[in-house]
């Protein structure tokens, strides 16, 4: 079953999560093992990427107006960056002794905590760029929302001109996102509310379109106007529906195909 | 194009991943 909610993030972490348990499966199998090679180079190497990351993890907190983000993203990048001095300390002693056991755990500590650390701080930028989709979402809840101001064609016309755009771009940015989930029940449900909006758009439209005339001929008014209301509450309902599965992470077993 | 975090995250797992081979390597020989 996968663990990871995104494909990126399941590309990024399931190759070095099924490394980092193989060695702790064999650490704790043959804890008094052979003598360890010299591991400055590749220990190095992680080092190097970790002050990349740190680096690129700071830049993008400031340059963030997330709230949460700025909150959640410095201690994975302490965790990440604390645990190659693990690696580091693990390296300097493996040198003096190539079979020292403290230094043995130190590496798996380090592996571990790398790991923990990244996939803490790929979840947290995760999150943030879904709240950036749900912003998107509710801009176009807010249009919605006035639709009932709109009483004249002229307002039909700057209303679909301001509504388009939005739409368009929360149908773009949904369907990226569902495009990267892993879990299959989540990636239709997103289908399923988007295909509704879709459908939904033009009926809302003509719906608007119907009212106002209803309105100047004075014909037909209510039934108009709780047609468009229908429309405008259905629409709300499914943007609300991808919000709600925009936010799922975890997993329920029996979901899986 | 994936954010300079994601490419970096991934540069930092592929690191690790390097490593684990090489203790691995000499814990399981």
């Amino acid at each position: 079953m996968p663990v990871f909610h995104t494909k990126t993030i399941e590309s990024i972490l399931e190759p070095v999560a099924q490394q980092v348990s193989m060695l702790v499966i064999l650490h704790e199998e043959a804890e008094d093992g052979n003598a360890m090679p010299d591991l400055a180079q590749p220990v190095r190497t992680v080092k190097i990427a970790v002050d990349n990351l740190v680096k690129v993890g700071y830049e993008t907190i400031n340059s963030s107006d997330d709230q949460i983000l700025k909150q959640d993203m410095p201690p994975a990048l302490r965790r990440v960056d604390e645990s190659s001095l693990l690696l580091l300390q693990a390296s300097d002693m493996l040198r003096a002794d190539p079979y020292s056991g403290p230094a043995r755990k130190k590496l798996i500590e380090g592996s571990r905590g790398i790991l923990q650390g990244t996939s803490s701080l790929l979840l947290t930028f995760d999150e943030s760029e879904v709240r950036k989709i749900i912003r998107t979402c509710k801009n176009v809840l807010e249009y919605l929302a006035i639709t009932e101001v709109v009483e004249r064609m002229e307002d039909l016309v700057t209303y679909v001109k301001n509504l388009s755009p939005v739409i368009t771009k929360m149908m773009k940015e949904v369907d990226n996102r569902k495009e990267e989930l892993t879990h299959i029940v989540h990636r239709d449900m997103l289908k399923r509310s988007l295909d509704q909006v879709k459908n939904l758009t033009p009926v809302l439209i003509s719906g608007i379109k119907i009212f106002i005339t209803a309105k100047a001929n004075n014909l037909g008014f209510n039934e108009a106007q709780n047609n468009r209301d229908y429309v405008v509450r259905k629409m709300s309902d499914e943007i609300h529906e991808i919000i709600r599965v925009l936010l799922l992470t975890t997993y329920d077993e029996d979901e899986w195909d | 194009d994936a954010h300079e975090m994601v490419k970096n995250a991934r540069l930092l797992a592929q690191a690790t991943s390097q490593l684990v081979t090489a203790i691995r390597g000499q814990a399981e020989s």
